[in-house]
């Protein structure tokens, strides 16, 4: 059996091959070889598995193709806000960050939370804040801003418009849509 | 979403999560990432759990936790453990998603009740894998 090693993901969901291009499902390969690579480096010099996981989940933040730091999608609000957590298994300590705007890598501040603090989950600008006593570099945020995304929700509203057409010509009930 | 588990060296695990949330939320809305237990969960006794897919319901399900709780409880292995929460009950409210997880003896689970999950693991001794349908 194997002495160490990382497995990651970059989201699941309703992903078609047919329309999936071979050119961006390479750029997907690439980016997830890229994360698992990183990591596996630090636990093959014999690093810990919390900074192999955290150092695998900032090449993945750091790409504009996963759902998560640069990648985010966009709020009802065209905003992006982002959540994060990180688990120690070997102390059961734990930190999390919920609802930050502008931190280029929130797994990182979650770490923070994790060994810096009593707490475990520190949530919007209270997080931010904290992030930035601790000389974290705030994000603007055009940073976060991916053509893709914005397409996606302007999609999402004009679905939602549709759908709440038809809800008040009660063809569609409240149930048969989920918002998030 | 996206995440990382880890077993190092010493036997220690880890377990990671981090997400930009779900398109057209609403302001405030918080899905499973940054809950423990939900979205990440380590337990040296048992193994580590990163999750991604329809974050209601994998807080519902409190989806890392579970199924550590299998293991630890049940005996169960973090195959069939990590199997009986994606296609179990998490199925059975509604969920959808999928998690990847790790144990202290390396093995390794990346079950998924959606068409699709970008994944990967790289073991010692073992060759890097990367997939994203279910082939």
């Amino acid at each position: 059996m194997p002495t160490f090693g990382i497995v990651i993901h970059g989201g699941a969901g309703a992903i078609s091959k047919s329309a999936m291009t071979r050119e961006l499902e390479r750029s997907y390969h690439d980016g997830l070889r890229e994360a698992l690579t990183a990591g596996y480096e630090i636990l093959e010099s014999g690093g810990t598995a919390v900074d192999a996981v955290q150092k695998a989940v900032n090449v993945m933040e750091d790409s504009p193709l996963f759902n998560a730091g640069r990648g985010a999608v966009f709020t009802h609000a065209g905003r992006n806000e982002m959540d994060a957590a990180i688990m120690d298994g070997a102390t059961l300590k734990a930190g999390a960050v919920a609802g930050v705007q502008h931190i280029k890598n929130p797994i990182n501040i979650a770490r923070m939370v994790m060994e810096k603090t009593p707490h475990v989950l520190l949530a919007h600008d209270g997080a931010e804040e904290f992030a930035r006593l601790n000389g974290f570099e705030l994000m603007p945020d055009e940073y976060f801003f991916t053509e893709s995304r914005w397409q996606q929700l302007q999609k999402a509203i004009e679905l939602e418009k549709n759908w709440k057409e038809r809800s008040r010509s009660g063809s569609e009930s409240d149930s048969e849509q989920k918002f998030g | 979403t996206v995440g990382a588990v880890a077993l190092d060296q010493s036997g220690n695990l880890a377990a990671a999560t981090s997400t930009g949330g779900m398109t057209n939320s609403r302001h405030g809305r918080i899905g499973d990432s940054p809950l423990v237990g939900a979205g990440t969960y380590a337990n040296n006794q048992t193994c580590a759990v990163s999750a991604t897919g329809h974050g209601e319901f994998i807080i519902r399900a409190v989806l890392g936790h579970d199924l550590s709780a299998l293991m630890q409880y049940c005996g169960m292995s973090l195959r069939d453990a990590a199997e009986k929460v994606i296609f179990g009950r998490f199925k059975e409210l509604g969920g959808t998603g999928g998690l990847v997880a790790i144990d202290r003896q390396g093995n390794i689970a990346l079950p998924f009740n959606t068409p699709g999950m970008y994944r990967g693991h790289y073991l010692q001794a073992q060759k890097l894998e990367t997939a994203i349908y279910r082939e």
